[in-house]
């Protein structure tokens, strides 16, 4: 489903340059749920941008379900995006002007779902993450947590192909961290394929695979009992 | 040095009403280390900058350092904090026309710091974080944990009485987190005091006393063996 081949990624800043990435390869099929972790800085948020379509590698392949990302301009590749892709990302990225309810719609939105639908379907997503009650207030009137929470149930409430979760409980208490890891569990039962960076071992255990980088490369790859 | 009496914390929207805290009490001593735990939406954040003077309670009294916080304005207020109290944000709060180096001597700006030694405290505080060479980029071009880290370098630089820390290793791998554990270990040997909110009960350990909140309230507090 994801084939990412020896990327590079590059930011060439003045007469500076960052290596965020420096060759890094990584094949994930469909229904599999793989850890990511590594050092701060280490290029975990730089690759999921990169298998997410919302950034391009300096150099290498990236081919998503058959389709290799070069061949796209940036309007098919939000496309390919925007059907397939969810997002949560590590700093939420929620809309300040939209209330919690709404901010949950907006893949929906994108989607062209009926407003009847969206509104029950980011309900039931809100509800999931225990925020219900929150529906109509704005983002900066909520705790770090429940913005996190937020940003989950977003990425929910399309039943994407895939998930990309970077850091999805680092604002969350134990328990409440443990109640996203079964949402998540839950997902992956029912076949959606799901990549999450994290820096809790603990949270780790929950995927069936788990990639550790540092200093932009892979270095090591862990399966089954090894985690 | 800080003493919280039975404060309370209502935010009011439209025609609901969120109890952020229900009646809270504390007192922390001159050098003390506590750590604030409790699940997402528990009134941490609120209690710290209700601590850390940025906002006002609802009702009860806060004294900081003997001065009832009551008695002062808001002028007289903002001053207090800008001598006394650095703050990390869980948000970061970085800001993101400025180059990270700015951003750390932005304390100082405040304090009249004359430029040269501004530079050179900012230099070393960034070292110490293992920033020194980011430190002409702009907080959108680093990582989520190294944004973090410019943040606690920024809360250093002005060798502050008493550091709030809202969640500082959240987006940090466990070595990286150890190491700004270390830096706070330090500060509060050299009789900085210091509270600390972490979902990280590894990194509770390392302050004397464990305050556990819930719904708005103190629910316990443990200190030395039992932590
Ligand atoms: N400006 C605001 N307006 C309305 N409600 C708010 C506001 N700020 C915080 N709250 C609410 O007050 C409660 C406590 O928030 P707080 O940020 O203190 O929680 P927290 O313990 O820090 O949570 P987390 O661990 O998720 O960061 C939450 O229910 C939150 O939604
Ligand atoms: N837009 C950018 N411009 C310049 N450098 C960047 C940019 N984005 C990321 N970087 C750098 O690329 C490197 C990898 O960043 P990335 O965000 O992938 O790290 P990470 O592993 O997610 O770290 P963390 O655990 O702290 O979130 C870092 O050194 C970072 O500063
Ligand atoms: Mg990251
Ligand atoms: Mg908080």
């Amino acid at each position: 489903l994801i084939e990412v081949q020896d990327i590079t990624k590059t930011y060439i800043m003045g007469d500076s340059e960052v290596h965020a990435l420096r060759g890094v390869s990584l094949g994930v099929e469909h229904g599999e749920y793989v850890a990511v972790m590594g050092p701060s800085g280490s290029g975990k948020s730089t690759l999921m941008h990169l298998i997410g379509c919302l950034d391009r590698p300096s150099t290498g392949h990236y081919t998503l379900d058959g389709t290799p990302v070069e061949d796209l301009d940036d309007v098919a590749l939000s496309a390919l995006r925007n059907r397939k892709i969810s997002f949560v990302f590590q700093s939420f990225n929620l809309i300040s002007q939209l209330s919690v309810a709404e901010n949950v719609e907006v893949p929906l939105i994108y989607r062209g779902t009926p407003r009847e639908e969206r509104e029950q379907l980011a309900a039931q997503k809100l509800a999931s993450v225990g925020l219900a009650h929150r529906r109509n207030h704005r983002p900066n009137e909520l705790s770090g947590g429940e913005c996190q929470r937020v940003a989950i149930a977003r990425a929910l409430v399309s039943d994407p192909d895939i998930v990309l979760a970077d850091e999805p409980t680092g604002n969350l208490d134990t328990k409440t961290g443990e109640e996203v890891m079964a949402i998540l569990a839950e997902l992956n039962d029912s076949g959606t394929t799901i990549v999450m960076v994290t820096h809790d071992i603990v949270k780790a255990k929950h995927a069936k695979r788990l990639v550790q980088m540092s200093d932009g490369k892979i270095d090591r790859q862990l399966v089954g009992e090894e985690k």
